[in-house]
């Protein structure tokens, strides 16, 4: 499936 | 039709026992290779992936990819009227219409359960996960999760301050992990010391540390990864200032289950 952006991605923006 | 069929109904029903507390919605994808699940819970500070390769089922079958968000809660609801020993087998139309169809097979008693459950979104996720190196993590916890369970269960119930979220602050130095949880009338404290592997080869806490590190965590994730742990015999804390903390569960060579936690900031 389509991923929706990356992990470290997801992490940074928290 | 995309139909897997799958004969682990024990393991989905802890599964979903231990994510729909935390958990509203998770991204699940079928495919040949087998089941890889993720969803960020409501407060956006952890994720948790689950990959099961199709080895790991004792029946898969899955000719094309199938993937959806589905609500956590339904599911634990429906996989507990299910029997250990039942057959899932999970239907989806071709034309992708928004829903989805579990059913449960009883052999032994002839019933068939059958649970159609709408597509909901999956709040961000998947994720592009790479795989993390042990080599960025500041100290690194290996314990059986008999043990793990133990320590959040004594942490919870000394860890209520009322107001507030309870937060439980983990620390490695001096090859040991210290546990800590504040409550309104006190404090609870568990330290583990890295055992000698001589006297219980089968269940060791193993400790390797690169430098001192402590960390604040919210008692909650930490109660939903101690319910996930039990599909494994051990489980693995990589823990460090700069990255998510990794909680990490393998499922005998043939997936894992890994929390990613962003610690507290203060």
């Amino acid at each position: 499936g389509s991923k929706q952006g990356s992990i470290m991605s997801f992490f940074k923006k928290v | 039709m995309l139909e897997p069929r799958l004969v682990q109904t024990t393991f989905f029903k802890n599964v979903l026992e231990a994510l729909s507390d935390l958990f509203i919605e998770a991204h699940f994808e079928f495919s040949r290779t087998g089941l890889e699940l993720q969803a960020i819970d409501t407060s956006r500070v952890a994720l948790v992936a689950l990959v099961l390769r199709a080895e790991a089922f004792n029946h898969y079958l899955c000719d094309r990819g199938l993937s959806m968000g589905l609500n956590l809660a339904d599911m634990a609801k429906a996989f507990r009227c299910a029997n250990n020993d039942d057959i899932i087998t999970i239907k989806a139309e071709e034309d992708w219409t928004d829903t989805v169809t579990f059913t449960f097979e009883s052999p032994e008693d002839g019933e068939i359960l059958e649970f159609d459950f709408d597509f909901v979104g999956s709040n961000g996720v998947p994720l592009e996960i790479p795989e993390y190196q042990e080599s960025e993590y500041q100290a690194i916890v290996r314990m059986p999760s008999a043990k793990f369970m133990r320590i959040c269960k004594k942490l919870s119930s000394f860890g209520d301050s009322g107001d507030r979220d309870p937060v439980v602050i983990i620390s490695v130095y001096k090859e040991r992990v210290r546990s800590f949880a504040r409550g309104k009338t006190g404090t609870s404290t568990t330290v583990c010391l890295q055992t000698q592997t001589v006297d219980k080869p089968k269940e060791p806490t193993l400790i390797e540390m690169k430098e001192e590190v402590s960390l604040i965590f919210d008692l909650k994730y930490m109660n939903s990864f101690s319910k996930a742990s039990t599909l494994s015999d051990q489980v693995t804390i990589n823990l460090s200032s700069e990255l998510p903390a990794v909680f990490e569960c393998k499922i005998a060579e043939l997936g894992y289950i890994r929390y990613y936690i962003s610690p507290r900031k203060e």
